[in-house]
């Protein structure tokens, strides 16, 4: 038995011709996240903890579609999520709905460590970010020219996107063209 | 979306998943990410993070699935996820990662890719997007 991560960018109708400039970075940041992750587990950190500074790390690049970079509503707005569990004890914390806060993930642990909850949603987890002094910033960091323009893209096909389909979908049997830089525009 | 699962020397698990959501979703809406055993999910067997298409990873229970199957049929960390993946969850809905206690790693999709990496204490490591 040894330690071991993994971690994910998202997964989707990622087209084999997706271009370099769309792929290196994403593939970069894997790496660097992958690394933090390893030298923390070397490092005896506990594995509540690797997962929390390595999805910590993947929130701030805006390559993926969580923190900065993350896509937007049918509004032109962002609503975050995230969950964090402990296998161990089997506790675990999640929110929804988030807008300002930085790091979604640590405000997921923070409902798991700090409540005697386990999901909290929208204005309840905004005034709990608040009350534990999370960091926080205007909604607009969230928001990258790429996902504005994704948003504009799907609001024309009248769909909704998951993360690098390249056919917007609403239900399972319509089907919209691909987008030509095959990057889907949904990050 | 984005994920971590992680397993220390001593068998220690965790999990932790964050993402924006769907492009263009309505305001209000939650997918699998923050719904424990959807999206995101831990015990002593194992450690579960999922992307995809949220309205089916909640349908499927795709996390908890995993830990099931091994937990009441036996199964190996492998064999769990792809029985999840592939034969419960509709194709081009789901990726998954996820590392069991005795430092098994497992990284499975039905979508076209995902990109992903994973780094074992042996010394593998890997960083990738499609199946081949």
């Amino acid at each position: 038995m040894g330690w071991a991560i993994a971690v994910h960018g998202g997964a989707g109708d990622i087209s084999r011709s997706l271009p370099h400039d769309r792929r290196q970075p994403r593939e970069e940041a894997l790496r660097h996240c992958l690394q933090i992750g390893v030298e923390a587990l070397q490092s005896n950190s506990p594995p509540l903890d690797v997962v929390e500074l390595v999805v910590r790390e993947l929130e701030n690049i805006p390559h993926f579609n969580a923190g900065r970079g993350s896509v937007l509503t049918s509004e032109g707005t962002v609503e975050m999520e995230a969950s964090i569990m402990d296998g161990n004890t089997m506790r675990c914390g999640a929110v929804s709905g988030l807008t300002t806060v930085v790091n979604a993930v640590s405000l997921a642990r923070l409902v798991m460590e700090k409540t005697p909850h386990i999901y909290l949603a929208f204005d309840g987890a905004e005034q709990f970010a608040r009350e534990q002094g999370v960091e926080i910033v205007d909604s607009s960091h969230f928001i990258t020219p790429e996902n504005v323009e994704r948003l504009k893209l799907a609001k024309e096909a009248n769909r909704v996107q998951i993360d690098y389909n390249a056919q917007p979908i609403q239900n399972d049997t319509k089907k919209e063209k691909p987008c030509a830089n095959g990057d889907s525009q949904i990050g | 979306t984005v994920g971590c699962v992680a397993v220390d020397s001593h068998g220690n698990l965790a999990s932790a998943t964050s993402t924006g959501g769907l492009v263009n979703k309505m305001a209000g809406r939650i997918g699998d990410t923050p719904v424990i055993g959807a999206g995101t999910y831990a015990n002593e067997l194992c450690a579960v993070s999922a992307t995809g298409k949220g309205e089916s990873i909640i349908r499927g229970t795709v996390a908890r699935d995993v830990a099931a199957l091994m937990e009441f049929k036996g199964l190996s960390l492998k064999e769990a996820a792809d029985c999840v993946v592939h034969e419960r969850t509709p194709k081009g809905t789901v990726g998954l990662i996820a590392v069991s206690a005795a430092g098994e790693v497992v990284m499975s999709f039905n979508t076209t890719g995902m990109f992903r990496g994973c780094a074992t204490e042996d010394g593998y490591s890997e960083v990738a997007i499609w199946s081949d």
